[in-house]
């Protein structure tokens, strides 16, 4: 009952905490184009751990601006103005914040449970692993 | 020092989960 396969369709985020779901999906997701949006999650979480005082933070914070904000992708696509408009100001500002992704990441969280975490449950690729 | 996709990576890296 509480096999890592049980837990996969639990939530979103049970399939992302277990090593081979998080794999599986996104292999998934590299089919569908659209890794992006798992690669910027698991950026934003830890971008959270980093040390603020790490000269690092900033340019990690600035490149997650760049591949995934920014950029007209998957991610930038599917954040609301505001969010993007919000990491903008505070990446030029050099105003690094732990939570500053925050608001970003639960957009796209939310994206993926509604259509990708759906349709990978009924995928081939989830069928033929279970 | 690191190139942007190497921080990138690496900071994806530390979240994923680790164990089975």
């Amino acid at each position: 009952p509480d096999s890592p396969l049980a837990r996969w369709t639990k939530s979103l985020h049970s399939l992302l905490g277990d090593q081979d779901g998080a794999r599986l999906f996104r292999v998934f997701l590299e089919r569908e184009r659209c890794a992006d949006a798992l690669d910027f999650w698991f950026a934003c979480n830890g971008f959270r751990q980093m040390d603020l005082k790490d000269g690092k933070t900033l340019r990690v914070a600035k490149a997650i601006y760049k591949r995934y904000v920014e950029a007209d992708g998957v991610v930038g696509r599917r954040l609301k103005p505001a969010t993007k408009t919000f990491i903008r100001d505070n990446v030029k500002r050099q105003q690094i914040d732990s939570a500053m992704f925050d608001q970003a990441q639960t957009e796209i969280q939310t994206s993926m449970e509604e259509n990708a975490y759906q349709t990978f449950l009924q995928s081939d690729i989830y069928l033929e692993y279970v | 020092i690191d190139s942007e996709d190497d921080l990138l990576q690496e900071c994806i890296s530390s979240a994923m989960p680790k164990k089975k």
